[in-house]
């Protein structure tokens, strides 16, 4: 995280609020509830709080406006910035404004979830300049649609409110706010990945909400969250392999399996898994890799896989079988698998297996950091 | 795989984003030499900020930061 110019505050923790006007995308009610839960996101973990006042001067001043409104910081139609807020200090310091050419939304339909907007904006109103943690709501992209009443800020954001204001002190201790989430780190030696799969020649590495992307061209992973790519998409995914004869990647999670085509989900998804052939049983597929030698894809399902004809588009017979009857020395469940440069990689815990189907070889074990260079 | 050049209206919107957040300044005549200077710095700077691979160019990783939809505050402090 990371404060402003001599990190400017407000002298007080009781702060009022104003809605100095409304944007025609929401309705009075639905703008008035996204408001009031963004500042609350603040105020579960500092001790701030927030009033509404509907007349006169607030600390925070929220409106919506276009183009040139009033700041010399004038807006740029629709997308690129979305709003902007202004530090503690009296007068314009603190107020929010939204700009009115954007669609904000209520929900996770198409446009821009005011909820999120405003959250981060608020966070300059308190003080907090932007982070480079891309799991942090203070990092200045736009990161998605999360639920109001379920949202719970990352450990970044609080870091830095908490750095300024100090920790709530009405936290009941017997009713402890959930844990806030953290941004996994690709240097970390413990790291287990979800999943992993190529995309057009980049590989991705999936965890909790994030996943980072390897290019042969670049010497860095680069970390995202997953939403800001495939809004549709869920967090936490099981697996995902890229097939060889359509190019699509299959991101599984759960009984359901989602098909991307480049950086659209394709309509009809997400599928239940029985689609593929899997047997109705099959609640979860562990992780799931493309052989291009055999044309087969192989899904791991607990201590077992199954192989599956892409041209034909049916399981083949004679499975499920015992993961270490086609790859000895790999025992139990398989987190996540994939194939590089003729080579099988499979991952457990925070260790990859190299390994080559043709030879049944183990060759090679691995830290993430093989791949995830940091 | 080829390296495509930035085109005139990458240039554009990328200085118009480097003036907006990384204070990039207009520089014209004989300070010009310096502004390309300035503007690699810049680049640079928001690479190192969005952990891109630091190249101080327009390459496709950066233009397509720039093109995301983000909050109007500079990521450097004003």
């Amino acid at each position: 995280f990371s404060t402003f110019q001599n990190s400017p505050k407000w002298q007080t923790n009781q702060l009022t609020y104003r809605i100095v006007n409304y944007t025609p995308d929401m309705s009075a009610s639905e703008v008035d509830f996204s408001i009031e839960k963004a500042l609350q996101v603040w105020a579960k973990v500092s001790p701030l709080t927030f009033t509404r006042i509907y007349s006169g001067n607030a600390d925070i001043m929220v409106s919506f406006g276009g183009r040139e409104h009033g700041d010399f910081y004038p807006f740029d139609g629709p997308d690129g910035t979305l709003a902007h807020a202004f530090a503690p200090s009296p007068g314009i310091g603190g107020d929010a404004h939204f700009d009115e050419d954007e669609t904000f939304t209520f929900g996770s339909s198409r446009g821009y979830n005011l909820f999120m907007v405003a959250a981060h904006e608020f966070g300059h109103s308190m003080g907090l300049s932007h982070s480079n943690d891309v799991g942090a709501l203070m990092y200045p992209i736009y990161q998605g649609y999360n639920d109001p009443n379920t949202y719970v800020l990352p450990r970044d954001d609080v870091n830095g409110i908490q750095s300024l204001y100090g920790p709530n002190s009405d936290v009941n201790p017997d009713k402890p706010d959930p844990k806030p989430p953290t941004t996994p780190d690709a240097c970390d030696p413990t790291l287990v990945l979800d999943a992993v799969t190529t995309l057009r020649g980049e590989q991705m590495f999936f965890k909790d909400r994030f996943f980072w992307r390897v290019n042969s061209q670049s010497s860095t992973a680069q970390q995202n969250v997953i939403k800001t790519y495939w809004p549709e998409l869920p967090d936490n995914v099981d697996a995902a392999y890229e097939s060889g004869e359509n190019y699509n990647v299959y991101i599984f999670k759960g009984s359901q399996v989602w098909a991307l085509s480049g950086y659209d989900v394709i309509r009809g998804y997400p599928k239940s898994l029985s689609s593929l052939g899997l047997p109705r049983t099959v609640r979860k597929v562990d992780a799931a890799f493309y052989d291009e030698q055999s044309r087969k894809t192989f899904f791991f399902i607990d201590e077992n896989y199954y192989s599956y004809d892409e041209a034909r588009k049916t399981m083949d017979d004679g499975f499920p079988k015992r993961i270490g009857d086609g790859f000895p020395g790999i025992g139990g469940k398989v987190a996540a698998a994939f194939q590089n440069q003729g080579y099988t990689y499979l991952f457990k815990g925070p260790y990859v297996y190299e390994f080559s189907l043709r030879s049944k070889r183990l060759y090679r074990v691995l830290r993430n950091s093989y791949f995830l260079t940091c | 795989v080829p390296l495509l050049s930035p085109t005139e209206e990458d240039e554009t919107l990328a200085d118009s984003y480097l003036k907006r957040f990384y204070n990039l300044t207009e520089q014209v005549g004989s300070k010009a030499r310096n502004g390309l200077f300035e503007r690699y710095e810049k680049v640079s700077e928001m690479q190192r900020f969005f952990r891109l691979k630091v190249t101080g160019t327009l390459d496709h990783e950066t233009m397509h930061m720039m093109k995301k939809p983000r909050c109007g505050v500079p990521d450097v402090a004003a």
